[in-house]
């Protein structure tokens, strides 16, 4: 069937023709619109009018580039009693997994992204952005090192007068912990789990940028390019990066308990440790 | 001593570590000292582990027995003491511990060559599990880097995803026992369904 539902609790998602499309929480009766997809911004070369590449400490994209798989992606879906997962091969580098868990009401996604190919001599720095219709009006919240999240509005600073040249890079901030909108009725939350870039380029949308792999020195000290590669004999490759974001859709006002008891679990996950044991005495 | 710890901890707080806008030569540098801390930290937490779990000692614990290890490459689903074959009579001891100041429902994930085992909790109960297919994707990062950063071919593939709910005190822990499944008790894991839709 081309549209498959996920989730056995409270929450589900729809994927329509192998992309998500609605976020429905029987609970609290959230029922809206969710669209993900990747996209890569290429490095500046520094070849412009300014001589600034993109590099480890300046973002400067050179136009964006939409990772559009070709055709429908098929998705290879698992089913159980305690989770659920849905998996994408979203193109040769990027492989994602949104996993559902019984009891819980939000959308864990694990993505899996590299090695970015640099074969076309151009640096990329990948990005997913997830869609909502939530009316967010040039807002969003960015956490500050994990402590009060912050409001950010589009293309302005409360503290002087923004002229801007850099539409992306200059409305990016670091996410920590995690990255919210609003409006009147909605609140749309992502947590992270590792420290990523992040920003909301148009209302309802937020981004984080999963992984970088550049071919030019940005001239501001580090003095080589960010390329790191990972040699296994004498095969290198670039790297591979692989982690986890959360995705929650509340009624507004709802998220902000989430976003904290979440976060503190996804920084200090539990503790496992092992040992074997031999006879009857396991206990 | 601590300090390879301290220096870890360091490291994972300076600037340059956290953005990764330091040069190469200093990243592995960066990534050797993370490690040797990280072995450092693992050792004290076993010990400290068998300790707790310890009922026959006195409160001084001077000399554990239990040797717990950790994984820290469950991320790429390699983790030796979850690999291996229970044979009757042999039990692997999940301990699973918890920082946070409030009681947690979570769910744990662990690799595991076969299909046939049983998972209990510290009581004897039989504990609801569910099997998910491990897919080549996960095998080949697997691969990649147990050869690139171990240096060591990462041995035979675990075929299973055993995944199975957990309850944990409040700066507690709580244990668990993976033991081969006998044939005449019920409560084996459930196989995960798998399907995949058609490209277009």
């Amino acid at each position: 069937a081309s549209v498959i539902e996920v989730g056995q609790g409270n929450l589900k998602l729809v994927f329509n023709e192998g992309k998500m499309s609605h976020y429905l929480n029987s609970r609290n009766s959230v029922n809206t619109t969710i669209h993900q997809s990747y996209i890569y911004y290429p490095g500046d070369d520094g070849s412009g009018a300014d001589y600034q590449a993109s590099g480890a400490y300046v973002f400067r994209p050179n136009g964006t580039f939409p990772i559009q798989p070709s055709g429908q992606v098929p998705l290879t879906v698992m089913r159980g009693p305690i989770l659920e997962e849905v998996h994408q091969q979203i193109n040769p580098w990027i492989y994602q997994i949104t996993r559902l868990y019984r009891g819980r009401e939000h959308a864990e996604i694990e993505f899996i992204v590299g090695p970015i190919p640099v074969d076309d001599e151009v640096g990329k720095e990948v990005v997913t952005q997830i869609t909502s219709n939530v009316r967010s009006e040039k807002t969003f919240y960015t956490d500050s090192n994990g402590r009060d999240f912050i409001k950010r509005i589009r293309d302005y600073r409360s503290d002087w007068d923004l002229e801007v040249n850099q539409p992306v890079a200059g409305n990016y901030y670091p996410i920590n912990l995690g990255i919210y909108m609003t409006d009147n009725t909605t609140e749309f939350s992502v947590l992270v789990d590792r420290s990523v870039g992040g920003s909301s380029i148009l209302d309802g949308q937020i981004e984080l940028m999963l992984h970088r792999r550049l071919l030019h020195d940005d001239g501001r000290g580090v003095a080589e390019a960010l390329n790191e590669t990972v040699c296994a004999h004498e095969d290198c490759t670039g790297l591979i990066t692989a982690g986890k974001f959360y995705v929650r859709i509340d009624p507004l006002g709802d998220g902000a308990k989430w976003r904290r008891s979440q976060g503190q679990e996804v920084y200090s996950p539990l503790l496992i440790a092992f040992s074997e044991q031999n006879g009857a005495d396991w206990t | 001593t601590a300090d390879s710890l301290g220096d870890a901890l360091a490291i994972a707080q300076h600037h340059d570590a956290v953005t990764g806008t330091e040069k190469q030569h200093v990243a592995d540098d960066y990534s050797k000292r993370l490690s040797i801390g990280y072995v450092e930290a693992e050792k004290l937490v076993a010990s400290s582990l068998a300790c707790l779990t310890d009922t026959t000692s006195n409160s001084k614990c001077s000399n554990p027995s239990t040797n717990f290890e950790q994984c820290p490459l469950l991320n790429i689903s390699y983790c030796p003491p979850s690999e291996v074959e229970l044979s009757q009579g042999k039990y692997l001891v999940v301990l699973v511990y918890n920082s946070l100041g409030w009681n947690r429902e979570d769910v744990i994930r662990i690799p595991v060559i076969s299909a046939s085992v049983i998972v209990r909790d510290s009581k004897g109960s039989i504990v609801e599990s569910q099997l998910l297919p491990i897919l080549n994707i996960s095998l080949e990062i697997r691969k990649l880097h147990t050869m690139a950063y171990l240096g060591i071919s990462p041995g035979v593939n675990p075929k299973f995803w055993l995944v199975f709910p957990v309850s944990v005190p409040p700066l507690g822990f709580s244990t668990y026992i993976i033991s081969s499944a006998e044939k005449s008790v019920s409560g084996h894991p459930v196989m995960s369904t798998t399907y995949e839709t058609h490209e277009s």
